[in-house]
């Protein structure tokens, strides 16, 4: 489980 | 990667290609507030600064690139090309209000005190509010071309397609943004009242959008 951000999103 | 996200991006596309094209033919950017479009300029730029720092995908390196280049050019034609065509009377919109205390929030709320996280918070909160200019200029004038309103459609189709990909990644994956998915979720909110009026005006009647 994560709540850091996903740069694969634009 | 799924159906949502691909469909959100497609949206976000199809709405930046709208706008260039509508301003390309006809030679004139009336109507269209170059404020929102030097803000998402600066939300690309901001975001996508690991560009150069990390490598995803071909996907994900090549839609940054695109996004960058079509905003880039979006303004250039707005602010230099076809300058005279632009109602700088009509784009009132006080950005440093906007910039101000997005800027204090992403120093305030992120996930690590760096440059890069940082400029990336910005921009996530900067996205949720750059359409506001926009928004204003409409209610201004109280019209806008039914071309824009498609532009606006799109964009605002976007977001909503994204809340829908953070739902199905959470049931999923487990995984959640909280900045994104608040800071999303706040962004399409801006967009209902407009969405009403699309799907009551623009596409029931004529041409132009007029506000009541």
């Amino acid at each position: 489980e994560t709540t850091k951000t996903d740069k694969d999103e634009l | 990667m799924n159906v949502f996200r691909l469909a959100g991006d497609v949206s976000h596309l199809v709405a930046i290609i709208i706008l260039l094209l509508k301003i390309w033919r006809s030679k004139s950017c009336a109507g269209i507030s170059g404020k929102s479009q030097v803000l998402f300029a600066l939300v690309f730029t901001t975001r996508y600064l690991d560009l150069f720092t990390v490598f995803i995908s071909v996907y994900n390196t090549v839609m940054k690139v695109v996004f960058l280049a079509l905003s880039y050019a979006t303004v250039y034609l707005i602010y230099m090309r076809f300058r005279n065509s632009y109602n700088s009377e009509n784009d009132t919109f006080r950005v440093e209000f906007l910039l101000v205390p997005v800027i204090g929030l992403s120093f305030l709320e992120n996930y690590a005190f760096t440059p890069l996280e940082i400029l990336w918070t910005f921009s996530i909160f900067l996205e949720a509010v750059a359409i506001m200019p926009q928004l204003f200029m409409i209610t201004k004038t109280g019209e806008a071309e039914s071309i824009t309103t498609h532009y606006l459609f799109f964009l605002g189709l976007y977001r909503a397609l994204y809340i829908a990909n953070w739902v199905w990644r959470y049931h999923t994956e487990s995984f959640y943004d909280l900045i994104a998915i608040v800071s999303g979720v706040v962004q399409t909110i801006f967009f209902c009242d407009f969405f009403y009026l699309y799907f009551t005006r623009v596409l029931r009647g004529r041409g132009k959008m007029t506000l009541p």
